[in-house]
């Protein structure tokens, strides 16, 4: 999938 | 945000904070790995490169600036205040040993050839394998203090909780991150030796000696 890294974690 | 992603959090925030008490109330890092608090510091300095770029929420950013002043904090009790107290004899780890195949492996495996992600990347796989200087000088010394104990088995639990954190978050909204998970599971493993001997010897009461 083409959708942006989303680094919601710590 | 789920119950088991707050408890690993605070569990690393209570490590940090042992540490810190540690190092402040005795005067002395005796114990301690500068080299994994090095690579603590590496690995938070390249994760929150997004501080100013992605912001997801006043929480997050708040403990993303606690952990990195944290881990400076905690360089520099041990490099300069404190520096005759380390124990630099018995922290012989080679940082290049983990740096270097992290840094390689951030470059081949990760979710987008970015800078910000590419260092993202870089400090999972460095975080997962940043304590090994650490358990290596436990292991050398044959022995470590309970509070050095109780900081390890903070530190261990917060990946752990994580895990369960991810378990939990793939089947409530079907989120995953295969990096963060693996490199997550190699870092709690490492722990689980040290996990066995605090549950069956600190907790009872016992230092925390190594058969020897």
């Amino acid at each position: 999938d083409d959708a942006e890294p989303d680094h919601d974690e710590l | 945000m789920n119950i088991f992603r707050l408890g690993g959090d605070l569990a690393h925030l209570l490590a940090i904070i042992i540490l810190l008490l540690k190092i402040w109330t005795t005067r002395s890092c005796a114990g301690i790995s500068g080299k994994s608090q090095i690579l603590f510091a590496l690995t938070f300095t390249a994760r929150y490169l997004d501080l100013f770029t992605n912001f997801v929420s006043v929480y997050n950013s708040v403990m993303k600036v606690v952990y990195l002043a944290a881990a400076y904090a905690t360089l520099y009790l041990m490099y300069v205040k404190f520096k005759a107290t380390y124990d630099h004899n018995h922290d012989t780890f080679r940082l290049e040993f983990l740096i270097l195949p992290a840094a390689g492996l951030a470059l081949i495996i990760n979710h987008e050839f970015s800078i910000i992600e590419v260092m993202w990347t870089f400090s999972i796989y460095l975080e997962a394998v940043a304590i090994l200087p650490q358990l290596f000088m436990v292991s050398k010394t044959g022995e470590a203090e309970s509070i050095t104990s109780h900081y390890l088995f903070a530190l261990g639990s917060y990946r752990a909780l994580y895990i369960v954190n991810w378990v939990y978050r793939y089947y409530s909204e079907g989120f995953y991150d295969m990096i963060a998970t693996l490199a997550g599971v190699v870092q709690t493993v490492l722990y689980c030796d040290f996990f066995y001997l605090y549950i069956t010897k600190v907790l009872k009461g016992k230092k925390l000696q190594l058969p020897a």
